[in-house]
């Protein structure tokens, strides 16, 4: 079987001056990933690694310049899914780690559940011996940006550039800042 | 949101998507990603899919088991990639873009959104885009 890898890095709204960085991003994060199946690693550590890197970079909506939630803190969510045993392993509104995909693979591979939140996904973490990291250290000032800018209502200009110019004006109303 | 999904040199699949969430989301909101079958799914029977746009609207449709139906049930990756898409988008009028690849090793990245940066490398031969068509 020949390898394969293939990576996104969100369907969100990516500015003009973000577009070349975010496409270097999914370059370098698949060519680390297929070193990985080249040396015959596992499709599991491949998708990991391709996370990571991406998690790593602050370009994305992952890890390190994750969006903010309504009171500016940084809530991420993960999950990795082995298709030979059909296990998987996911975290949800954790905080204060580097890479969230590490943490949901440990929860796959070391416990008896398929999903961690919150509070109880940072006591696993600690118990994992995963490191913790400052919240400030996952915020860029991108992010930062893009939060103050919807605190209000209605005062998103740039919305339309991620819906394209035939989506309807009640449309973007209902799936104001939607995107995951 | 970021996502991956894999065959290695065994037949073996596997799929992973990690997120920040929604920009401006109430404290505690969950989305699609952590969630089975909605944020990720892979079976090496069928393939891999890992997808990423609007949560609420993947979770009602649960978009990766749902392409993955597609498949099972004949349908190329792309087919079936771009079948779920729009279910979504006429049924629950949701955005979004999936990677997916099958048990074959063949392989899409498809998505209703106007952008998504995404690389695939098979074969040693590293392809990637960003708008629709490349």
């Amino acid at each position: 079987m020949l390898p394969v890898i293939v990576v996104h890095g969100g369907a969100g709204l990516v500015g003009a001056e973000r577009l070349e960085g975010s496409c270097r991003g999914v370059q370098e994060a698949a060519l680390a990933a297929y070193r990985i199946l080249q040396q015959g690693g596992s499709a599991l550590d491949a998708v990991e690694e391709a996370v990571v890197k991406m998690e790593d970079n602050p370009m994305y909506n992952a890890g390190c310049g994750s969006v903010l939630n309504e009171l500016g803190e940084v809530e991420m969510d993960a999950i990795i899914m082995d298709g030979k045993t059909l296990a998987s392993g996911a975290v949800s509104a954790v905080r204060g780690i580097a890479n969230p995909i590490k943490l949901s693979r440990l929860v796959m591979e070391k416990t008896q559940h398929l999903c961690l939140t919150a509070e109880g996904a940072s006591r696993f973490a600690k118990a994992m011996g995963v490191p913790e990291v400052e919240e400030e250290s996952l915020k860029t000032d991108y992010s930062r940006k893009r939060w103050v800018e919807n605190l209000a209502p209605g005062s998103n200009p740039v919305e339309s550039q991620m819906y394209g110019k035939s989506v309807s004006v009640s449309f973007l109303n209902q799936n104001r800042g939607k995107m995951g | 949101t970021v996502g991956a999904v894999a065959i290695d040199s065994q037949g073996n699949v596997a799929s992973a998507t990690s997120t920040g969430g929604m920009l401006n989301k109430m404290a505690g909101r969950v989305g699609d990603t952590p969630c089975v079958g909605c944020g990720a799914y892979a079976d090496n029977l069928f393939g891999a899919a890992s997808p990423t746009g609007h949560g609420e609207a993947i979770m009602k449709v649960t978009l990766c088991r749902l392409i993955l139906f597609h498949m099972e049930q004949g349908m190329s990756p792309e087919k079936a990639a771009d079948t779920a898409l729009e279910y979504m988008k006429t049924r629950v009028q949701g955005i979004g873009g999936v990677i997916v690849v099958n048990s074959s090793g063949d392989w899409v990245a498809r998505f209703t959104s106007e952008k998504m940066p995404w690389a695939a490398v098979k074969n040693d031969q590293l392809h990637y885009g960003f708008y629709k068509g490349e």
